[in-house]
């Protein structure tokens, strides 16, 4: 049937005034949120609505966030942490802030992309688990081996304590700041580019849609 | 993906820009500012801006922007040479992946050297690309751009990679333009893309279709518009360039700078396999221009692009089975100029 209709249709134009129009009357909302040291218990953090923490010192992020998905295709979000705490916990409060803020738009991504990754390739994926684990593995003690003073893999670090920021607060776990280097769906979202090689080397069978050049 | 770097006449603007191609299950999206409170002299990109996806830490289109003054975008590199997949070039241990890489890089580089400097270690060999990154700081209005430093590009293979400084190439030409064929020699042949190009121009760095496109129409570009419409061209079915022997038509909607593999005719015949009907299209444009860049600010466009092709609607098209829950159905917008607070 779809085959039958031309490869375009004519009718489903939109003349670009009335695109630029629509577009220059739209008004957008923000949510705010404030990452903040829980004040009876200092491993704890707390996400509050709105920009204030309870004292201005306890604040470690803030975060703001437009869902524009359906006026301009884009949702906006602006993610800001303070200085005043260590670089461990400013790291883990911006995925805290983001998970929170963007939750919705991480499970459309995530039922977009990765609920379905591994239907059809059971056992890719586990030779892909398998992989991925150990690769984390070694992640995990090349931290611990490397002095904390090394550049790398000191933002090595940073990057797993926000990705661990981002899976708590999405998940609505306790938000303690640590660092986890663990397989999830979140982890899954980062690897998307990654994956177009390790598809290959781990002897995925492509799916007839894909582009056979994958990549971006 | 399509990348591109221009100078404006006379040197008195600097453009960089990128399309992000992909599958349209990829739509959900999400432009983003990172402001990490740490010593700019520990990790002078602290603050960060990308078109990015939900729950992402980096772009992954990529198109970044770097409080160093640097911009890196990239687009990816095919590997065609199957003999690259082997645990000898790519193993779970010894080596990082590519999106932690590019996040420590951004982070931390000063200076697009250093940024290509940083991004070779620990080569995965995974998400092979050739990365274009330009250092705003070399830049002033009017003058003439110094003969290195400004643009420099990395390209890698499993096992292998190669940087360049192409600021000479900037100069010469006033534009550097990437479209996932590599410019390397070494780089060309160990992928595979030496082979591939003596059997189709498709291929070629310089010949293929927005290669060809992007040296006709650079010199169209003279501001943040211009840079927008050149990016989202996609005239396929009168743009000689995107000629192909394919049947029923002799055209390939993936012939334009901004691809629309979806217009292509299922079960047509296509010279070239990633010619036809794929989940693969443009997804949305981003630019920046100098006075942009200084505020960190860039212009995005979400969405393939459309005029004269048709707005991309999943209520009308032939791709069925690509999953985009929380998607709006018709993708008719126009671009944001971002202003962040």
């Amino acid at each position: 049937l779809h085959a039958e209709r031309k490869p375009w249709a004519e009718d489903n134009r939109v003349p670009m005034e009335k695109v630029l129009s629509d577009h220059s009357s739209a008004k957008f909302k923000y949510e705010y949120v404030a990452v903040c040291v829980n004040s009876t218990d200092e491993t704890l953090l707390d996400i509050v609505h709105g920009k204030e923490c309870k004292n201005a010192e306890s604040r470690v992020a803030l975060g703001k966030y437009s869902n524009q998905v359906n006026t301009t295709g884009w949702g906006i979000l602006e993610i800001e942490t303070f200085a005043s705490h260590s670089y461990d916990v400013q790291a883990y409060a911006a995925g805290v802030a983001e998970g929170e803020l963007t939750r919705l738009q991480i499970y459309y991504h995530y039922k977009n992309t990765i609920e379905t990754m591994c239907t059809n390739h059971t056992l890719f994926c586990k030779r892909l688990y398998k992989y991925l684990q150990k690769n984390l593995d070694w992640l995990r003690s090349e931290v611990i081996a490397q002095p904390p003073t090394d550049p790398f893999w000191r933002q090595v670090n940073l990057t797993f304590a926000q990705l661990t920021g981002i899976y708590d607060s999405y998940s609505k776990r306790n938000l303690t700041p640590e660092i986890g280097f663990d397989l999830h769906p979140i982890y899954m979202m980062q690897l998307a580019g990654d994956m177009f090689d390790l598809n290959k080397l781990l002897n995925k069978t492509a799916d007839p849609l894909d582009y056979p050049e994958g990549g971006r | 993906c399509s990348g591109f770097v221009k100078l404006a006449p006379g040197n008195k603007d600097l453009f960089i820009s990128h399309v992000s191609m992909s599958s349209l299950s990829w739509m959900q999206r999400i432009l983003k500012i990172y402001k990490f409170g740490y010593d700019v002299n520990e990790v002078p990109g602290h603050i960060l801006t990308f078109s990015s996806y939900p729950g992402a830490l980096v772009s992954m289109d990529d198109y970044t922007i770097t409080s160093a003054g640097l911009t890196s975008i990239e687009t990816t590199i095919a590997i065609f040479n199957n003999e690259l997949y082997t645990d000898k070039y790519m193993k779970p241990e010894g080596q990082v992946h590519c999106w932690i890489r590019s996040m420590i890089s951004n982070l931390l580089a000063k200076t697009g050297k250093q940024w290509v400097d940083i991004f070779g270690n620990y080569n995965s060999g995974t998400y092979n690309n050739q990365w274009t990154v330009l250092d705003w700081k070399h830049f002033t209005p009017g003058q003439p751009i110094p003969d290195k430093d400004v643009l420099w590009i990395l390209e890698q293979t499993p096992g292998y990679f190669e940087t360049r400084d192409m600021s000479w190439y900037l100069k010469k030409y006033t534009y550097f333009s990437s479209y996932n064929i590599p410019f390397l020699p070494k780089i060309s042949e160990r992928s595979g893309f030496d082979g591939k190009s003596k059997q189709f121009s498709w291929y070629e760095w310089g010949g293929s279709p927005r290669a060809r496109i992007f040296d006709r129409d650079h010199n169209k570009v003279t501001d943040i518009d211009s840079l927008m419409a050149l990016m989202r061209y996609n005239d396929y079915t009168h743009d000689e360039f995107a000629k192909c022997n394919c049947t029923p038509f002799p055209y390939t909607g993936e012939g334009g700078i901004s691809a629309r593999g979806d217009l292509n005719v299922p079960g047509g015949t296509y010279e070239v396999e990633s010619m036809g009907f794929r989940d693969h299209a443009g997804l949305d444009f981003k630019g920046t221009n100098y006075e942009m860049f200084k505020k960190m600010q860039f212009r995005a466009w979400g969405g393939p692009p459309y005029d004269p092709l048709p707005v991309f609607d999943w209520n009308h098209t032939n791709l069925t089975n690509v999953r985009h829950f929380g998607q709006p159905d018709v993708w008719n917008f126009t671009y944001v100029d971002l202003e962040w607070e």
